[in-house]
């Protein structure tokens, strides 16, 4: 089972 | 007021056709640094972030710092109305909720100007921390078109191994299986027909073949592109925009659960 990350899990909001 | 003179105007044209897949409304910032955007797809799975440095201008103009709110496919409507040989020069007035684009043959025996209603658009500005990566791959971005391309009629996803061996790209879908190694390369005629693989430690991760073509949608800019993993980190798929910028293409990785 492959899950697709989101980008916001890597980045944080300014 | 804001004032913007690009001799190369061919460089907007393709900086819209490059990114225009990927998002439909995005801010076009404007600071005294330059002009810029930062946007994530529908799907917050990729971002694309947009740098065309003011000094790349032949005349750049930005009083304050300024966001107008565009949706790409009409600006791209519009951008594709100026010849390749021509100067583009984007104006916009304090408050004003349009944007122009001037557009001048090279002899400047035509001159148009096109007129665009502005948008709102609520953006999340994400902070892109500077990063260390495993690896680094620059390759010819015909080349890892040519490979995005041909991956995704056999799957729909691509691993991206790089080891001391190379850099291999392997898909798998109902058909069959498919894997395309390019090694080190740098005995060539030109230096953008290179292929240099800088690694601190072997790095494997799967991506979306259908981001990873929408990004090829750049190849016209560079000659080059370069590939940066990490296995912590979105992937960042980077072309440079003559010497004014970059377009930098981030992917998060599908993980095995």
């Amino acid at each position: 089972w492959v899950l697709q990350k989101h980008i916001l899990s890597f980045f944080e909001l300014e | 007021m804001l004032e913007l003179r690009l001799v190369q105007g061919s460089l907007l044209k393709k900086v819209l056709e490059a990114i225009k897949e990927l998002v439909t409304d995005a801010n076009f910032d404007c600071s005294a640094t330059g002009f810029s955007l930062q946007a994530m797809d529908s799907s917050h799975v990729a971002l694309v972030a947009l740098l065309l440095r003011s000094e790349g201008f032949e005349h750049y103009r930005c009083d304050r710092n300024l966001s107008m709110g565009m949706n790409l496919n009409n600006v791209s409507k519009m951008l594709r109305c100026a010849g390749n040989d021509d100067i583009i020069t984007l104006k916009a007035d304090d408050g004003s909720d349009t944007v122009t684009f001037m557009f001048e043959s090279p002899n400047q025996d035509k001159i148009a100007d096109f007129e665009m209603k502005l948008m709102d658009i609520d953006s999340e500005h994400l902070g892109i921390p500077e990063a260390e990566y495993h690896a680094i791959v620059k390759m010819p971005s015909a080349e890892f078109a040519r490979i995005c391309k041909d991956l995704s009629s056999i799957g729909d996803t691509v691993v991206i191994s790089v080891t001391k061996e190379g850099v291999k790209f392997s898909t798998r879908g109902d058909i069959g299986n498919a894997n395309i190694v390019c090694r080190q390369n740098t005995t060539v005629d030109k230096p953008e027909e290179a292929t240099i693989i800088e690694m601190q430690e072997p790095v494997s991760l799967t991506f979306a073949l259908r981001y990873m073509n929408s990004f090829t949608k750049a190849t016209p800019l560079s000659n080059t592109v370069t590939i940066s993993l990490s296995s912590e980190l979105p992937v960042v798929v980077e072309y440079k925009v003559a010497d004014m910028g970059y377009i930098r293409f981030y992917l998060a990785p599908k993980i095995e659960d």
